[in-house]
């Protein structure tokens, strides 16, 4: 199983066309090292991206160098992915 | 140890195997009722499996339900299967779904995305696409909502294979979208085609791949109106609902606008919980919940389309 510690989720809010189109460049750069979970779709709507742990920085960097405010929604999602796991074998068994 | 559906644990994720033995047990306890169709292939060489509720009488109106083309949406998985052993609990007791299913089939596609989906309990919990692979290229897997004809490689689709929302070298492409289009056109008397996929909450309906108004846009306004209504009743969960369009963004070569323009009026597509913590890691103790009032909303939707028949 691939292993997703210290990936994170971001959410985002973008205040305007503008900063959804600067999302939107995001992914155009980098379409495997960012996966969209809920995409850059109006600015009403939030965006929540998964980014992997080796590019958390250059990723929050660009963020924040175009004043795009972004929350942490799964800090670590290894550690959901093994309560995940675990309670799939509990129930199992 | 005899395998049944009563030791099957439907607040909890399950496998493929785990989910087809299931299908077969199920249909086999409920013969009088379900039947297990065997759609096609997988590009893995998968089987695609369809449960058929059915009262009897040929060619009947039908109604089709899908989850899970997403393949890590795992939540919609569990919603199908939860609401499979619905009907068939509350078939007799809920006159509603009594008259529903006297007078229509239901056809509910639990693993649409089999090769996703396996792969998402093998080797990337977060694989979305499926597993197709062409020559000379390297990303794998196609965006199996991007893959159906109407609107194909518009925007909100991509054409560079490594994408996400990669839509594939032609319409229909994808041996698990020619399966649904083939079985559904062949049918030819579905009136109603519901597409489940998680999370943001929203009941939606077409069109994805443009912004004009469908002619049916009040009715069908009104219809996802009522259905989130329903939903909301059951623990309190707010949906929002509108077009495709105009209430979460532009895709194109999508199912429900396929089914759509393909004649079938009643075409809905849902998203499931939740809106911003566990997104497509949803814990399994919000399975039975969520499906609840999924089954309120679908159930709404489909005594729409018995009660007005076109």
């Amino acid at each position: 199983q691939m292993n997703f510690t210290g990936d994170q989720v971001l959410r985002i809010l973008a205040k305007n066309e503008k900063q959804l189109s600067l999302l939107r460049d995001l992914e155009s750069q980098k379409p495997q090292k960012v996966d969209f979970w809920r995409g850059p779709a109006r600015p009403s709507l939030p965006v929540d991206m998964r980014v992997p742990f080796s590019e958390l920085p250059s990723v929050k960097a660009y963020l924040k160098s175009h004043g795009l405010a972004y929350s942490v929604m799964i800090k670590d999602i290894q550690v959901l992915l093994d309560e995940e796991r675990n309670a799939m074998a509990k129930s199992r068994r | 140890l005899e395998r049944s559906t009563n030791s099957f644990s439907y607040s909890s994720y399950h496998t493929l195997d785990e989910i087809y033995s299931w299908i077969d047990n199920f249909a086999a306890e409920h013969s009088n009722l379900v039947s297990k169709i065997h759609i096609g292939k997988t590009f893995e060489n998968r089987s695609i499996l369809v449960l058929k509720f059915s009262t009897g009488g040929p060619n009947r109106t039908a109604i089709w339900i899908d989850t899970g083309i997403h393949s890590r949406e795992w939540i919609t998985h569990a919603t199908g299967i939860w609401i499979s052993q619905k009907i068939v609990n509350a078939y007799g007791k809920d006159h509603v779904l009594k008259k529903i299913l006297n007078a229509m089939d239901i056809f509910i596609e639990i693993v649409t995305n089999p090769d996703g989906f396996a792969f998402t309990h093998t080797m990337n919990r977060l694989w979305r696409k499926n597993k197709s692979s062409q020559p000379g290229i390297v990303c794998i897997g196609v965006d199996l909502n991007r893959n159906w004809k109407t609107g194909f490689g518009g925007n909100g689709s991509n054409k560079n294979p490594c994408s996400e929302t990669y839509r594939g070298p032609a319409p229909e492409s994808e041996p698990e979208v020619a399966a649904i289009v083939g079985f559904i056109t062949g049918h030819g008397n579905f009136k109603a085609m519901i597409s489940i996929h998680s999370y943001s909450q929203m009941v939606m309906y077409p069109y994805g791949h443009s912004l004009e108004p469908v002619p049916n846009h009040k009715e069908l306004f009104k219809l996802a109106e009522a259905a989130v209504k329903a939903l909301y009743k059951v623990h309190g969960i707010q949906y929002i609902f509108g077009s495709i369009s105009t209430t979460l963004y532009s895709a194109s070569g999508i199912t429900v606008d396929w089914a759509y323009d393909s004649g079938i009026k009643y075409a809905f597509s849902f998203e499931l919980r939740d809106t911003g913590k566990y997104g497509f890691l949803l814990p399994a103790s919000q399975i039975v919940p969520t499906a609840e009032e999924t089954w309120m909303a679908l159930r709404t939707i489909m005594r729409h389309t018995l009660n007005h028949p076109y």
